[in-house]
């Protein structure tokens, strides 16, 4: 060990065992990811042995598929053991979405995998939006990665996050009783989905229904897009990979033309609206926990970035102690770069804004948590909390992202030169938190639908109105101001 | 931090009274209500991030008491988090100045160089304890996958590794030598 990491670690007050207790939420969590991370990373099948400047895109495509397939067989041996009788469920779901994008995913996939979306939104969107049958249909086959290796397709090429310009249509023949898919423009093309480009066979499509000749909005719609067996694509499907990005490129980001592609009508996601066989529409409940799955991912993501930029901290601590710029006193040696105020603070506050987002993070999560319980149970609190819970995770993931990227970036800079190289991995860490500045909401889109509810409440404390506790400060605030009391 | 943390919420409430006044106002100039938060767009996304800093601050100040309060923290780790979230506060405030300044008028600079000196006292108390807090973290070092922030600090040696296990390296004689280099030379350019 450097000397002078060992004289920092034996000068500190501060226990990091103690710590790392605390930080993995207990003994036991730290101790269990420890030996999973043992039993993943000692593990001579999971070592690099390729430079990864000596891969091509492709190959790292290549490399990637390979190294997911032995991981989830291991994964998967890991959980038998630990639990034989494994019941999936939507918390264990979200359990196994949190440890593939956790230290173990990261660990063994720098630049991420292409079968992540099958887990945290295929899985999902038919276990959330699927009725009973769908679900025996395709989750149990989709769990054990039997002949189903799903994504979610929702963006295109000419359109993003306002889905009513979606223009992938799927119209319904009562005859056949079979819906038929089509992208009739190129900017209607699906664009972005990971897992899309060359893993999945199987695709969720949100489309605009249409039935004799009417408009019922935009609907789920599982399609198959590759042969089960010689994974061919279909006949009417036209898909592949978008290219080399700036991070994340173990994703498989894919685009997807449909061309008269027929499903038949059980394909259609129907636990909230269906369409009967006679092209009847039925509207369902209002889908409420349609609009969590959109709230969880983010919550998920203040996460997955926070992490990031821990990540790029704990790179950068240990680099300024052991590189020595320059002497403080002119009798005296070089010392270490983290003596001067300057490199503090470059660093120390990624350091405390990442432990914050942690603590901010965890709360949200509780909140989610209770509002999806509350909405379970068809209690008007969790009706009244969606839009705080929406607008919440909507600016705090935005802002969030930016500042994590931004963090990222400062912390590559304080390693001088040595930052630069790919060795170091700034830039896997950067790509991976900027590309979160876009995805599942972009950044002014978000901070425009949290303004939206912002303004609102402000109307509302103008009638003096109780207002949700995140924003009660508008109205108390204002009072104190106005009354001159501050 | 309590303090800045409240400025910030003064100065988030500005920022939604400010973006509302911008909308009526192009409201009442007969443009459509989609047209006034177009034109309104700028401080309608200030106010949003305004909103994030605001709620950020607050928040993390009052987790960091019901951590306290619950008792689960030893008194090390409770004392490090709280200049961690208290550092975090106050950078969320300096990196604000500028909004916080435009709307809060009471601020003096003899206060806000108060906060700045505070800031730097956080760094220093924080410095010792810099390395432990991040061995805290418990990055195994494939999940950092870094020459640089590796356990054992062996910095240069991982990178004179990684140069020497680069595929350029890998012959003393590169065939675009032979192939380009050299014809080239001979062509006498």
């Amino acid at each position: 060990v450097n000397a002078d990491l060992q004289r920092e670690r034996a000068a500190a007050t501060l226990d990091s065992e103690d710590f790392a207790r605390w930080w993995a939420g207990g003994a036991w969590q730290l101790e269990e990811r420890r030996s999973l991370e043992r039993r993943f990373f000692e593990d001579p099948a999971f070592a690099d042995t390729v430079h990864p400047s000596c891969l091509s895109y492709k190959e790292r495509y290549e490399q990637t598929v390979a190294r997911t397939t032995r991981f989830l067989a291991k994964l998967r041996q890991w959980q038998r053991e630990k639990q034989p009788q494994l019941q999936l469920s939507v918390n264990m779901l979200r359990d196994f979405r949190l440890l593939l994008s956790g230290s173990l995913g990261t660990g063994l996939f720098q630049q991420s995998f292409p079968l992540r979306m099958h887990f945290t939104m295929f899985m999902t969107t038919i276990l959330s939006q699927g009725t009973a049958e769908q679900q025996a249909q395709w989750l149990n086959r989709a769990w054990h990665m039997d002949g189903v290796l799903g994504t979610y397709a929702q963006t295109e090429l000419g359109h993003g996050t306002f889905l009513r310009g979606l223009e992938t249509r799927a119209d319904y023949d009562p005859l056949t009783q079979e819906f038929i898919l089509n992208t009739p423009t190129q900017s209607s093309y699906k664009w972005w989905p990971g897992g899309l480009g060359n893993t999945a066979n199987v695709a969720i499509v949100l489309a605009q229904l249409h039935v004799k000749g009417k408009h019922y909005g935009l609907q789920s719609f599982v399609v198959r897009i590759r042969d089960e067996r010689t994974h061919e694509p279909l006949t009417g499907v036209d898909v592949g990979d978008i290219g080399p990005r700036l991070g994340g490129n173990g994703v498989n980001n894919g685009f997807l033309g449909l061309h008269d592609v027929r499903i038949p009508r059980n394909q259609m996601l129907m636990k909230n609206a269906q369409v009967l066989a006679d092209g009847t529409f039925v509207q369902g409940r209002p889908p409420l926990l349609l609009y969590g799955t959109m709230v969880y991912v983010r919550v998920i993501t203040l996460k997955d970035v926070l992490f990031g930029l821990l990540q790029g901290a704990t790179i950068a601590t240990r680099y300024s102690v052991v590189r020595r710029q320059s002497r403080i006193n002119s009798d005296e040696p070089e010392v270490s770069v983290l003596d001067h105020v300057t490199q503090q603070a470059k660093i120390l506050p990624q350091i405390a804004r990442g432990v914050s987002y942690r603590l901010v993070a965890d709360w949200l999560w509780r909140f989610y948590a209770e509002v999806l319980r509350q909405l379970e149970d068809e209690s008007m609190a969790g009706r009244n909390s969606l839009p705080e819970l929406h607008a919440l995770s909507c600016c705090l993931k935005a802002v969030a992202t930016d500042e994590a990227s931004e963090g990222v970036d400062l912390l590559r800079k304080s390693c001088g030169g040595h930052g630069f190289l790919s060795s170091a991995n700034f830039d896997s860490i950067y790509g991976l938190a900027t590309a979160a500045y876009t995805y599942e909401g972009e950044y002014t889109v978000l901070l425009l639908q949290t303004a939206r509810f912002l303004v609102g409440q402000y109307v509302d404390s103008l009638k003096r109105k109780v207002l949700p506790t995140s924003v009660s400060y508008l109205r108390d605030t204002a009072r104190l101001i106005w009354g001159k009391n501050l | 931090a309590a303090n800045c943390a409240r400025a910030l919420e003064i100065s988030a409430l500005e920022q939604v009274r400010q973006a509302w006044q911008t909308q009526k106002t192009h409201q009442s100039s007969k443009v459509s209500a989609e047209m006034a938060s177009n034109l309104a767009g700028r401080q309608l996304t200030s106010a949003a991030i305004a909103h994030a800093h605001a709620f950020f601050t607050r928040n993390a100040l009052q987790q960091l008491d019901a951590l306290r309060q619950k008792g689960d923290l030893s008194p090390n780790v409770s004392l490090v988090l709280g200049q961690l979230v208290e550092l975090f506060v106050i950078d969320t405030f300096l990196r604000q100045s500028g909004c916080v300044l435009r709307w809060n008028n009471g601020i003096t600079g003899t206060q806000l160089r108060f906060v700045e000196r505070r800031f730097e006292e956080l760094l220093a108390k924080l410095r010792p304890n810099a390395v432990a807090l991040v061995d805290g973290f418990d990055f195994h070092d494939r999940v950092l996958g870094s020459t640089l922030g590796c356990h054992d600090g062996r910095v240069y040696e991982r990178l004179m590794e990684e140069a020497r296990r680069n595929p350029v390296n890998q012959e003393p004689v590169n065939s675009s030598f032979h192939n380009h280099l050299l014809p080239m030379m001979r062509g006498k350019l």
